[in-house]
């Protein structure tokens, strides 16, 4: 945000022949950066396939990758991960880097054959991952 | 281990043939750690009721829930937002014991009394009773050649004294539950939330009732024998339908959100079954299934 007093007349900020691809390149971004990833199981795998009546099929997802060290806002991470960041590498680095963690979650509704023979419908929380966080 | 990182490692994509126990991945592990390992739902579902033995459902109640699960959830299995946010839990109990009371009589078209005796044990302390409806289902849809309206009478029963017979309420309350046909109806659910109420507010694990379905012409006089509108082999002794807030932490709570238009009711779909209410509350008439919208 510096101040540009321009004495002869304002020559274009952005050159011509400029490429953005390039200019973005400069920012690290890490390969295996934290985020969302699907785990489709189904309960027949487990062998529940005989009570729990639906879903069939059960994607809670996971997050995994790492967290870069300049978290900024695009992780909606807290305060807290950048001064743990900063304790890791200036300070002691037995205290780990911020994990890559789900941050959102929706719930999930199942039916299921109780032992007495009843039928449930139940509606259960934070059963699949939404969105990855870095804490 | 296999599991030494903590986390159980489920082949997903690959077919995973489980040969062993289920647990086999995470065995030798004694129970408390065992359902250590597991994440919310399966620890809530498990309760140990993982490999435990378990009585077959009926099967035209287990149509009936699945058809249910789909009007509130997603494919993915995530519960619709247009639902009543009263409840987020359903169980149907089917009854224990049946036995047939007065005969039925095909001229009135009346149904045998049928005696039923629900136990709702599986009903938890968090679960708090909103709604509940009795669901006569039948084998085939029903469909008639004119109206034909249907009374369903319910005789509360106190649980057995101690001298083994079942003495009737003080007050055997008759619940006058209209409803027409003019449709084909795979079930009937008639709502039996008053006379339930007290019982369930106060814990009591065993519903003992007597049930009785008269169904007379839309004009009063009763069907001849020919077109008696109940065959009796069809009606299969009703379900009861338990609608129910779980408050635990585990339990996904919505909340009231204004534009939430309360509909009469919420069964498995409307087009295929008939939901009916006691006179003078909602509605007394049966809840017209939805048009299609053009």
């Amino acid at each position: 945000d510096q101040e540009t007093i321009g004495l002869e007349p304002q020559k274009p900020l952005v050159p011509a022949s400029f490429n953005l691809s390039e200019y973005f390149k400069q920012f690290l971004f890490p390969q295996n950066e934290c985020e969302l990833h699907d785990f489709r199981l189904s309960f027949s795998q487990l062998k529940w396939d005989s009570w729990i009546v639906a879903p069939h099929r059960y994607n809670p997802r996971y997050c995994k990758g790492d967290c870069p060290r300049a978290l900024g806002h695009r992780y909606g991470s807290p305060v807290h991960t950048m001064v743990q960041n900063i304790i890791h590498e200036k300070l002691d680095s037995s205290v780990p880097r911020p994990s890559c963690v789900p941050a959102k979650y929706s719930p999930l509704s199942v039916l299921t054959i109780e032992p007495d023979g009843s039928i449930a419908y139940k509606e259960y929380e934070d059963m699949i991952a939404t969105k990855c966080t870095c804490r | 281990s296999r599991a030494s990182t903590g986390e159980i490692q489920i082949a997903a994509g690959a077919e995973w043939e489980a040969k062993a126990e289920p647990w086999s991945l995470v065995q030798p592990l004694d129970e408390k750690d065992r359902l250590g390992f597991l994440p919310p739902l399966f620890k809530v579902l498990y309760n140990g009721q993982g490999d435990a033995p378990r009585l077959q459902p009926d099967s035209r109640a287990l149509r009936y829930m699945k058809r249910l699960y789909k009007s509130f959830a997603t494919k993915e299995g995530i519960p619709k937002s247009n639902r009543s946010p009263l409840y987020n839990t359903v169980r149907l109990f089917t009854s224990y014991a049946q036995h047939k009371q007065a005969p039925g009589d095909q001229v009135t078209g009346t149904v045998p009394s049928v005696d039923l005796l629900f136990h709702l044990d599986r009903v938890t302390a968090v679960e708090h009773f909103i709604k509940s409806v009795l669901l006569f289902t039948f084998s085939n849809p029903i469909s008639f050649s004119s109206a034909v309206k249907c009374v369903c009478n319910l005789v509360m029963k106190e649980p057995e004294s101690s001298s083994g017979n079942p003495h009737r309420t003080p007050s055997s309350l008759t619940f006058d539950s209209q409803f027409e046909f003019r449709k084909k109806y795979r079930w009937i659910e008639v709502d039996v939330t008053a006379p339930l109420q007290p019982l369930v507010a106060s814990n009591q694990r065993n519903i003992h009732m007597s049930v009785n379905l008269t169904c007379v012409k839309a004009q009063l006089q009763p069907p001849s024998a020919r077109e008696n509108p109940f065959n009796m082999t069809l009606l299969v002794p009703p379900s009861l339908l338990l609608y129910l807030n779980d408050t635990s932490a585990q339990a996904h709570h919505r909340w009231y959100s204004l534009h939430y238009k309360r509909r009469p009711s919420q069964g498995a779909g409307q087009k295929r079954g008939l939901s009916a209410c006691p006179q003078g509350e909602e509605s007394a008439e049966a809840v017209r299934p939805s048009r299609h919208r053009r």
